[in-house]
């Protein structure tokens, strides 16, 4: 089963 | 006072166009750097950043940095009323809550004003890193497009892997699945219709294909389209706007659970 990430897992609030 | 005059107006319909499916609402930011616009979907999982550099207009008026908030579907309902040939130029000022959109025609003998409401929306700005990526794949925009449709009318993921061999699209549904290889091909008189590779590793990773099918909408765009990976990152689908800069898709992967 794949599960869907998120972009904010990866970019951070500027 | 912002005042920023496009020849090429279609470019900014086709813009719209191809983001309006994915984000609903979004602020446009203008600077003097440009006319920029950074925002994700409903559900985080796809970012658009697009950019028009302030020299690619024939007339570029910023005094100050102005962030609009404006509903894309309006916006883009307006552009539809200008015409394919059309000079458009975008007029705001500080402390009003509309934006104007003015449409030349060519001979200057039609010249239409389009006032729209503009909008407060909250929203984040994200620091995107720089980043070197695994792999980057460029590509013929309408192949990369004819791909994904086909594969989307099969499944609802695409696998996309990188090897010295080439990039691999693969996909699999309940009628059954699909395998679809292109290989490095640089032989071509036409550079845009090329496919080259660049990998330092073979890299492989899993998108919703919903995704990538509304970013191929930007495929009128440009000809070339640039798909960066790497298994740390989300996937940059990237398509340059001619002298003007570029719409950029970021797409996070699935990821085995």
């Amino acid at each position: 089963k794949c599960m869907q990430r998120q972009i904010l897992d990866y970019f951070g609030r500027d | 006072m912002l005042e920023l005059r496009l020849i090429q107006g279609s470019l900014l319909k086709k813009v719209l166009e191809a983001i309006k499916d994915l984000v609903t609402e979004a602020n446009f930011d203008c600077s003097a750097t440009g006319f920029s616009l950074q925002a994700m979907d409903s559900s985080h999982v796809a970012l658009v950043a697009l950019l028009l550099r302030s020299e690619g207009f024939d007339h570029y008026r910023c005094d100050r940095n102005l962030s609009m908030g404006i509903n894309l579907n309006n916006m883009s309902k307006m552009l539809r009323c200008a015409g394919p040939e059309d000079i458009i130029t975008i007029k705001g000022d500080d402390g009003t809550d509309t934006v104007t959109f003015m449409f030349e025609s060519q001979k200057q003998d039609k010249i239409s004003d389009f006032e729209m409401k503009l909008m407060d929306i909250d929203s984040e700005h994200l620091g995107i890193p720089d980043a070197e990526y695994q792999a980057i794949v460029r590509m013929p925009s309408a192949e990369f497009a004819r791909i994904c449709k086909d594969l989307g009318s099969i499944g609802d993921t695409v696998v996309i892997s990188v090897t010295k061999e080439g990039v691999k699209f693969f996909t699999r549904g309940d009628v059954g699945s699909a395998n679809i290889v292109c290989r490095q091909n640089t032989s071509v008189d036409k550079p845009e219709d090329s496919t080259v590779i660049e990998m330092n590793e073979p890299v492989s990773l899993t998108f919703a294909l919903r995704y990538m099918n509304s970013f191929t909408k930007a495929t009128t765009l440009s000809e070339v389209v640039t798909i960066s990976l790497s298994s740390e990152l989300p996937v940059v689908v990237e398509y340059k706007i001619a002298e003007m800069g570029y719409i950029r898709f970021y797409l996070a992967p699935k990821i085995e659970d």
